[in-house]
């Protein structure tokens, strides 16, 4: 889950827009 | 006078802020019944994760933010995702909640393993914003201006972050004087619940430390 994703990373996928993955 | 962009720059800015809110099933979720420290621990957990993600949502809908260099936004929301989330959450404690919500947010996170050193800081920072009975154009444009920090770490072109958030502060400042005409220091003050964030973001870093190790 994106819960244990480091902040950076949350936010590059993000900003990536390709949250479903 | 707002001039007729400054209105566009508004708007555009505050209908991207209510569009992109946390999940109110996650935000009821806190309300519920008694949930154990870890469990209040992994709720809040999710919440800031989840509040990092509507952050950038939100913060892709500023005009000019995706011009900039890509690692400079990540620089910025990363620089800026603890100040905005405290800042969000703060509105959260000064809307008028039905009866008993507040308190029970606040055992909540009062139950959660904090350490009592970080809870006074964040309720006294809730408190100060609730003082001042922000409108949601004057949330969403302050929210706009932590994230637009040109000083945050690793953050190269200074200036084109500057001239974004020169911008929105103009907008703000004359927004206020419209908005607070018997309060001439209304824009001062909403300014210097910024520099109040910096420091609660500080104690942010020590607070998760000190969450782990509870």
């Amino acid at each position: 889950p994106a819960s244990n994703l480091g902040l950076e990373d949350i936010i590059r996928k993000a900003l990536m827009g390709n949250l479903e993955e | 006078e707002i001039t007729k962009e400054q209105q566009a720059l508004m708007k555009v800015i505050l209908d991207a802020y209510n569009r992109h809110q946390i999940p109110q099933d996650m935000a009821k979720k806190l309300l519920q019944d008694q949930y154990s420290a870890e469990e209040n621990f992994l709720l809040l957990t999710e919440m800031a994760t989840s509040q990092v993600q509507v952050l950038v949502e939100f913060t892709k809908n500023i005009p000019g933010f995706l011009t900039l260099d890509r690692e400079d936004q990540i620089a910025l929301l990363k620089g800026s995702a603890v100040e905005a989330m405290f800042l969000r959450s703060a509105q959260v404690f000064s809307r008028k909640m039905p009866n008993g919500h507040t308190e029970v947010l606040e055992e909540r996170i009062r139950k959660s393993g904090i350490s009592e050193e970080f809870i006074t800081p964040m309720f006294n920072f809730y408190k100060s914003i609730g003082e001042l009975h922000m409108m949601q154009e004057e949330q969403a444009l302050l929210t706009t201006i932590t994230i637009l920090t040109p000083d945050r770490p690793y953050v190269k072109d200074q200036q084109a972050v500057e001239r974004l958030q020169e911008t929105i502060l103009d907008v703000l400042r004359k927004l206020c004087v419209l908005q607070h005409p018997q309060e001439p220091q209304y824009f001062a003050r909403l300014l210097g619940r910024l520099t109040e964030l910096r420091t609660l973001s500080h104690y942010h870093a020590e607070m998760l430390t000190s969450w782990r190790v509870n």
